[in-house]
């Protein structure tokens, strides 16, 4: 479902040249469940807003669904993003003077589809299964760490995307979380979503079907997970 | 050198009252090394924020060196932050169009000890002791996650405070520069540094020698970690 082919990509600047992906050959097929590890620094948060198509590699192709996104008009772009695509960022990117609901409501403000009333449903719904039922008037800064990184993962999943990329969904969630959280990941995943996580916790990534490690911008490993 | 006596504190939105801190009785010796863990939303953040004199309490009591801090002037209270205490927030907190090596050395600007020269000696050493001595012209933009909180703690290290709070430290890193984050706060607290993290990961409080449980605004276990 997204292919990326000898994918390279470096940041200039100026006198220095950052080689942050120098080659990555990845398939990810329909239905898999990927944890992406590797040091920090390695490539991993390049990798997924390449292939989320949040930014465009120096060289390389990214495939969805077989087609180029090269090709892609720009509206056919916010398209995917946002319908086809569940996008949680290592920093949430949530907007501040807004309330949890309002930000999970977000996605759907650009789906015609949905009405006002249905989308302020949808996004209870999703809060609701992140565990923040009682803060969805709470504005982003009236919310602890992991709550605010609840909101992100309950943002992406609102318009229901076949493919979820989440980028160190559990970095600041306490154990009993993060395994809810994995909970609502496998659920998804058992329903058909495509879901690729970055984690650098070795227990999460054990909860995953398959993982992949980076590291200096290439892929050094790219395993199936043995279940016991 | 750090005491908390009966602590409470509650957020008022209006309609609904978070009752984040309900009653936190702590004692922080010099040279102590503690990890505090909890479930997410359960009070760490903000108790961290009180006794680093970056909030106050509804109610009760915090006293850095025995001294009550309610009756610190502004500026004392600045100084104190500034100088004898070092935060680690748990979301960094970094300016934005600003390079690493600005934001770790905006801790000296206010040190009229410090001429310009030491100070950018000074935060360069302190970057390349968490390894990122060659990110010194990178704007935080332009750094990965896990290099951002490594510059947030460099920052929080600069200026040599004795107190060092740090809020998620190894959140967003792998576990290997975990380790190496891990190393550093060991070699200050046998210099003789106090410090107090926040951390969901049992491996990462197992370092520490004290653990702190949090929950629903409460400390309900305090013990010394036993070493193997
Ligand atoms: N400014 C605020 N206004 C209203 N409520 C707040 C505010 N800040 C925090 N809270 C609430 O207080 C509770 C405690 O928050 P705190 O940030 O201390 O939690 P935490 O233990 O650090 O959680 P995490 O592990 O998720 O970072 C949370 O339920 C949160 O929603
Ligand atoms: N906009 C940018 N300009 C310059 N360099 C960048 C930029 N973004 C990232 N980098 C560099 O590219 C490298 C890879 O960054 P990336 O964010 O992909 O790492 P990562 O594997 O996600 O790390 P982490 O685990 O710390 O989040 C890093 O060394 C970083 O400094
Ligand atoms: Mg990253
Ligand atoms: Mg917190």
């Amino acid at each position: 479902v997204i292919r990326a082919s000898n994918i390279i990509k470096t940041f200039d600047l100026g006198e220095v040249k950052v080689r942050a992906l120098r080659g990555v050959d990845l398939e990810i097929n329909e239905g898999d469940f990927v944890a992406i590890l590797g040091h920090s620094g390695s490539g991993k948060s390049t990798f997924m807003n390449i292939i989320g198509c949040l930014d465009v590699p120096s060289s390389g192709e990214v495939y969805i669904d077989d087609n180029n996104v090269a090709n892609y008009s720009r509206d056919k772009l916010a398209t995917i993003r946002n319908k086809k695509i569940g996008f949680v960022f290592q920093s949430y990117n949530l907007l501040s003077r807004t309330t949890a609901l309002e930000n999970v409501e977000l996605p759907l403000l650009y789906n015609p589809e949905v009405s006002a009333v249905e989308r302020a449903d949808l996004s209870k719904k999703a809060l609701e299964r992140v565990g923040l039922g009682d803060r969805l008037s709470h504005l982003t800064n009236q919310l602890s760490g992991g709550q605010q990184q609840r909101v992100a993962i309950a943002r992406a999943l609102v318009n229901e995307p076949l493919v979820i990329l989440a980028d160190e969904p559990t970095g600041n969630l306490d154990t009993r979380t993060s395994y809810e959280i994995m909970g609502i990941f496998q659920e998804l995943n058992e329903a058909g979503k495509t879901i690729v996580i970055v984690t650098h916790e070795t227990d999460i990534a054990k909860m995953c079907k398959r993982n992949i490690v980076f590291k200096d911008g290439k892929v050094i490993k790219d395993f199936m997970v043995d279940k016991p």
